[in-house]
């Protein structure tokens, strides 16, 4: 019987992207690209707004469900223009 | 579509550009080639004009950086962030920046011209066969040199077309060694180096010395990226070492083992857990036409779309046959209008006369030459030197003494003519010192002694004195002519050489230069210079020495036997 493969995942050296969890990727994209009023946010917010979540799935022409599925996620993933969506 | 908050757009139509460093990915001609295809995205739907320049400040100025460039918008490495680029405006405003942690191509894969071979110039051909081999990147198999090379077409054992691929063992580029190849090993603050590095760089660009020691030389150029380095990791542009071995299993190839994206890489090194070194494979890589044409948009004020199909929607997807959306042209169109009327008129009729001939500045009437028999025997190979070469709606002209010879762009179509220049150019005199054509307008400029005529269609300007367009009374004849951006040319006579602002008709300040400080390599009193196909040419006695547009001379030939083949 063959064994099933485990992947070992490395921390390369120098790699800038580093292994965030889903919630940061989320929280850093939103930010980066106008969708949280970085200026007017209080405090660290752990959960992601749906208001914010919301827009950006509008921006990106995905279904606005308001929450961090799979297809948003994969779109934050994406390759992109570095210009904020949202003026801020 | 959307537009930035005020409708922040430029207050002129001819907006500038200037390409102020390249990315080692790709060629500087394919690259600066990108740009023109990209600006030209947005002019053909609009009133604006691009214009290239070469110093000062231009309305857009395009760079390459990584990670922290010098603005407060740091790039992330490889894939994520692409570029970005600023709304209309002063200082950074209108600026692009593209993130050269990515792998630039044209969006299939490295893009990678060659030099010397055999085969002027061309693009690889991957994959190519060698020896019944297939190769799907550069290789130095089947040399001792170590230089790597492929094939421009699929088979080389067929076809026996090849070039060199780009390598620091042939040229480097930037810095201010003019292009020299890198020596290795060399000195750097003692320390002695075997390969490019980007040690002392805050940018992260590699470099090398050109001569023995950097330390006592101060001589250095940045390094041509080769086809299989890696990308970004902790060996940026470095090659992978085959094999290598990761977690006690030797690899023969690029892996995606151990990283949780699915991205493939390599160690640089034999043995990764040794050494740590390692970088991602190079892969379809981003359109830099595309990215470019996107970020311009935002140079000229668009913002971000709604629409996936649009150019100016903010994620990349490669499109094999662009076309710029609706969205994207009425976002444009409500900045700056609509393209009322060709810019680009092939014969504009700026002399409003039926009479084709016109008379000069002292109004004399000119006289129209009687056509000449040619003697079709004629052979173009039996002329030890032409008055002069130049290109003329893409095919070469070769002038001596009243005929000419043309060649289409397509060198094996062989050489046309002779023909009487009479016949064609009724008012020239048989001896043509030089000419050029405006690429803008399309007007063909001849000079032959201290005078010189501007030909539009059939519609002829002159003979009009050269002194004119502000050269000297000392001046005696132009002897080459090479434009540079929208209007702009210049003119060489001697040892020396001016600028002409077509657009204006007045020589700029500054002028003249020796010809030998700023083109260097080449011989300081070349009896013609011309351009063709992004080279520049300077011709002495029956050679000529071709100079790329990184200004490097890659290649000194014989005009007989290499342009016309005799």
């Amino acid at each position: 019987w063959s064994l099933p493969i485990k992947s070992v995942f490395v921390d390369f050296p120098g790699d800038i992207i580093k292994n965030m969890t889903d919630i940061e990727l989320a929280d850093n994209y939103l930010k980066k690209f106008g969708y949280i009023d970085i200026q007017r946010r209080s405090g660290l917010d752990s959960v992601i707004s749906t208001k914010a979540l919301k827009k950006m799935q509008k921006q990106l022409g995905l279904k606005e469900t308001g929450e961090l599925d799979k297809t948003t996620l994969e779109a934050m993933k994406q390759p992109r223009c570095g210009v904020p969506d949202v003026a801020n | 579509y959307a537009t930035f908050e005020g409708d922040l757009k430029w207050d002129h139509n001819d907006v500038t550009y200037r390409v102020l460093n390249y990315s080692p990915d790709m060629d500087s001609f394919v690259i600066d080639d990108a740009f023109v295809r990209a600006f030209r995205v947005w002019s053909d739907v609009t009133p604006l004009t691009f214009t290239r320049l070469f110093d000062g400040i231009a309305d857009i100025m395009i760079s390459f950086g990584k990670t922290d460039h010098g603005d407060f918008y740091p790039f992330d490495g490889k894939d994520g962030l692409l570029a970005h680029a600023y709304p209309p405006g002063e200082g950074v405003q209108g600026d692009a920046h593209f993130d050269d942690d990515e792998f630039w191509t044209l969006g299939k894969g490295p893009v990678v011209k060659t030099l010397y071979g055999n085969a002027e110039g061309a693009m690889c051909h991957f994959p190519f066969r060698f020896q019944n081999k297939p190769y799907k990147h550069c290789t130095s198999e089947g040399r001792l040199d170590d230089l790597p090379w492929c094939a421009t077409t699929a088979d080389y054992d067929k076809d026996k077309k090849y070039g060199f691929c780009p390598s620091e063992l042939l040229y480097t580029f930037g810095g201010n060694a003019n292009g020299e190849k890198c020596v290795f090993p060399f000195t750097f603050l003692g320390m002695e180096y075997d390969s490019c590095t980007s040690e002392g760089r805050s940018d992260g660009f590699r470099w090398c010395a050109t001569t023995k020691s950097f330390d006592e030389d101060k001589k250095y150029g940045f390094c041509p990226g080769r086809d299989t380095a890696v990308i970004g990791g902790n060996s940026d542009g470095e090659l992978c070492h085959f094999p290598f071995i990761f977690q006690d299993k030797e690899y023969d190839s690029c892996t995606s083992e151990g990283r949780g994206d699915g991205k493939l890489w390599c160690s640089t090194t034999a043995n990764y857990g040794q050494d740590k070194k390692w970088g991602l494979c190079p892969d379809r890589g981003y359109s830099l036409f595309l990215v470019a044409a996107h970020e311009f948009g935002h140079a000229l004020g668009l913002e971000h779309s709604t629409i996936k199909e649009a150019l100016m929607y903010p994620m990349y997807s490669y499109v094999e046959n662009f076309s710029l959306h609706k969205d994207d042209i009425e976002g444009i169109q409500y900045l700056y209008g609509s393209n009322t009327g060709p810019k680009l008129t092939p014969n504009p009729p700026i002399y409003p006369t039926t009479d084709p001939i016109v008379t000069d500045s002292t109004d004399r009437p000119t006289e129209t030459t009687t056509p000449l028999p040619v003697d079709p025997s004629q052979d173009a190979c039996t002329v030890t030197i032409f008055d002069s070469i130049t290109a003329i709606n893409g095919e070469l002209h070769f002038f001596k003494n009243g005929i000419y010879w043309r060649m289409p762009s397509k060198s094996n179509a062989g050489v046309k003519g002779p023909h009487a220049i009479s016949e064609k150019w009724p008012q020239l005199p048989a001896v043509i010192d030089t000419a050029f054509e405006d690429t803008v307008t399309k007007k063909i400029y001849f000079f032959s002694g201290t005078k010189f005529w501007v030909y539009t269609g059939q519609n002829v300007m002159g003979p009009r004195s050269i002194e004119k367009l502000g050269l000297p009374p000392s001046i005696q004849k132009v002897e080459g002519a090479l434009q540079r951006g929208k209007d702009k040319v210049l003119l060489f006579s001697g040892d020396s050489y001016w600028r002409l602002n077509i657009k204006d008709q007045k020589m700029d300040k500054g002028y003249p230069k020796y010809t030998d400080v700023a083109f260097g390599g080449v011989p300081y009193k070349a009896h013609d210079v011309f351009q063709y196909k992004g080279n520049s040419y300077f011709c002495q006695d029956r050679s000529y020495w071709r100079m790329n547009s990184r200004r490097q001379v890659d290649r000194v030939g014989n005009v007989k036997n290499d342009i016309l083949k005799c």
